[in-house]
């Protein structure tokens, strides 16, 4: 039997929120150790990877390892019925052909359960090999989310350059140009707004907008955003999920022809 | 425009 709760259904209504525009379905890796996704959208240029530890379920029991396809957007439309106050509980039997989502008011006075089949999916499993990256930012999620945005308006990609100086975002297109500028800044009065710039070595990446926007609806989960950057490798923009887990966006740059 | 690489060169690669 799998069973997972979470007290605050709200976490998973805004893990689903941050990868509902990339994923259409995924494979749910759920063993002792807790929930794990990894999938590629459907272009192949961009791969979600997330982690939910049981110890950070209220309630977690997996007595077999299970490997469950489920449909993306049938689950968002699921987690849509769920209160803001509301608890969730997953559950599935062994060799289950459909999970279960149960949802209880705080008060208990309200019990619903929704039922949704399982998908068979052949999906590998692609190993994410350990990288020491040149540059590491942190800074604050809404800010990112900001410059994704605003910059999105000039062209379809935005070129990440990082010095010593700082990080420099910028893009070009037919309207002319922009560009944002970050100093380190550790002074911040909240830890939430700092930004930190830890850099090996200068480097200037580009990448598609597309993608990078999907990746700013994780901005809910958590207050600071880290972007692992190195010459000719995937960036990664991971979000923590409270003491839960993480949820970790690679996205492939692009090359000049 | 800059070429969009996929995913798949990079786990090859790496």
């Amino acid at each position: 039997m799998f069973e997972a709760r979470l007290v605050q259904s709200a976490i998973l209504k805004k893990v689903l929120d941050a990868v509902k525009d990339l994923l259409t379905e995924a494979t749910f890796e759920c063993s002792d150790s807790g929930i794990q996704v990894q999938a590629m959208d459907s272009a192949h240029v961009s791969l979600v990877s997330l982690n939910l530890r049981s110890d950070g379920f209220d309630k977690y029991r997996c007595d077999r390892n299970l490997s469950m396809g489920m449909s993306i957007s049938c689950m968002s439309k699921i987690l849509r019925c769920a209160g803001a106050e509301d608890t969730v509980t997953l559950r599935a039997w062994d060799n289950p052909e459909s999970i279960t989502f149960i949802f209880e008011s705080p008060n208990k006075d309200k019990l619903a359960e929704y039922e949704m089949k399982l998908i068979n999916m052949d999906q590998e499993h692609l190993g994410i090999p350990e990288t020491s990256y040149s540059c590491v930012i942190k800074m604050p999620s809404g800010e990112f989310s900001r410059i994704c945005r605003d910059l999105s308006q000039f062209g379809e990609s935005i070129t990440f350059a990082c010095s010593k100086e700082g990080i420099k975002f910028s893009a070009s297109g037919d309207y002319g140009s922009a560009n944002i500028k970050l100093v380190q800044n550790t002074d911040a009065d909240k830890e939430e707004e700092a930004v930190v710039i830890d850099m090996q070595e200068p480097l200037k990446l580009t990448f598609a907008c597309r993608y990078l926007n999907c990746f700013v609806k994780a901005g809910p989960l958590c207050n600071q955003v880290q972007l692992s950057m190195s010459d000719d490798v995937p960036l990664v923009c991971e979000y923590k999920i409270g003491d839960i887990g993480h949820i970790k966006y690679y996205l492939a740059p692009k090359i000049d022809d | 425009a800059p070429k969009q690489r996929k995913m798949r060169e990079f786990f090859v690669k790496w």
